[in-house]
C-alpha cells in the first residue's frame, strides 16, 4: 500500500473491527444459537394476514433500529469522526441502508434462505404482505451472494466501513479526505483477506457487489414512494422520524 | 439547489450525542 505503513493499516483495522463488534445487534454466538429457530407456519400466516400498512410500519421500525446501530458504528471509526459534520451526515444518509444490507448477511441462513426478523428466522414468504416482492427477493439474493463469499467478521467490518466511507456520494465537502480514508480501509481489507482466503479474487468479487447494493437502495426508495402514494397517512403519522428523515426527505 | 441534508436534524443529534453505550 503506497504511503501507508503496516502498523497504520493494523491500527485502522483494529479500530474498525472493534467498532463493528461493539455495535452489531447480535453477536456471532447469539446468531448461531438462533439460526435454526424459524417462525412457525402459524407465525408466518400471522405476518401474511397483516395489512400492507402494518407490515411496512413494522419493517420501517426494524430498519430504523438497525440504522441506529450503524450510526454508532460510524461514530466509533476514528477517521470518520475526523471528517467535517457535513460529510459525516451525507455519508450516513447515503450509505446507512447499504451497511444494514451488508450486515444482513450475518443474520441470513443461506441453507434455508431465511433471515432473522423479530427474534426468529423466516423466509421471503413472511414479507408477502409488503407487496414489494421484487425488493424482498433482491435483498435475499444479495444476502445469499454475500454469504457465498464466507467472509469473516473482520472482513464484514472493513467492507461495511468502506461502503460507508465512499467518496462518490454527492455533495461531499472534502471528497479527497473521504477517498484517502476509504483507500486505507481497502488496503486493510486486502491485507486481512490475503491471510484468510486461498482464492485471491474474493476482494474483487466483493467490490463487484457494490452496484447491486446501490440498486437495492434505489429500489427501496421507489417502493417507499409507491407505498406513500397509496398510504400517505401511514408514512407521515406512523413511520419512525429517523426513517422519514433518511428516506422520505419531502415529507 | 438545496443540499439534500439541510433538513436533517435527527442524524445530527445522533452524531453529537456522546454516548459510548449501544443505541438501546
Amino acid at each position: 500500500a503506497p504511503g501507508v505503513t503496516l502498523t497504520e493499516l493494523d491500527r485502522i483495522a483494529q479500530n474498525i473491527i472493534k467498532s463493528h463488534l461493539e455495535t452489531c445487534q447480535y453477536t456471532v454466538e447469539e446468531l448461531q444459537q438462533l439460526v435454526w429457530q424459524t417462525h412457525s407456519y402459524e407465525e408466518i400466516k400471522m405476518y401474511q394476514n397483516k395489512t400492507r400498512e402494518v407490515l411496512w410500519q413494522q419493517c420501517a421500525i426494524q430498519l430504523t433500529h438497525a440504522i441506529q446501530y450503524v450510526v454508532e458504528f460510524a461514530k466509533r471509526i476514528t477517521g470518520f469522526m475526523e471528517l467535517c459534520q457535513n460529510d459525516q451526515i451525507l455519508l450516513l444518509k447515503s450509505g446507512c441502508l447499504e451497511v444494514v444490507l451488508v450486515r444482513m448477511c450475518r443474520a441470513f441462513n443461506p441453507l434455508n434462505n431465511t433471515v432473522l426478523f423479530e427474534g426468529k428466522y423466516g423466509g421471503m414468504q413472511l414479507f408477502k404482505s409488503l407487496g414489494s416482492d421484487d425488493l424482498v427477493s433482491a435483498a435475499f439474493d444479495f444476502a445469499k451472494s454475500l454469504c457465498s463469499l464466507q467472509l469473516t467478521e473482520e472482513e464484514i467490518a472493513l467492507f461495511s466501513a468502506a461502503v460507508l466511507i465512499s467518496p462518490d456520494r454527492p455533495w461531499l465537502m472534502e471528497p479527497r479526505k473521504v477517498q484517502k480514508l476509504q483507500e486505507k480501509i481497502y488496503f486493510a481489507l486486502q491485507h486481512v483477506m490475503q491471510k484468510n482466503h486461498l482464492d485471491d479474487d474474493t476482494l474483487t468479487k466483493l467490490i463487484s457487489r457494490i452496484p447491486t447494493l446501490s440498486a437495492l437502495c434505489n429500489l427501496h426508495t421507489e417502493e417507499l414512494q409507491a407505498f406513500k402514494q397509496l398510504h400517505p397517512e401511514t408514512v407521515n403519522m406512523l413511520f419512525p422520524p429517523l426513517y422519514k428523515e433518511l428516506f422520505n426527505p419531502d415529507s | 439547489a438545496m443540499k439534500p441534508h439541510q433538513k436533517v436534524t435527527l442524524l445530527q443529534l445522533l452524531l453529537d450525542h456522546k454516548n459510548d453505550e449501544n443505541p438501546d
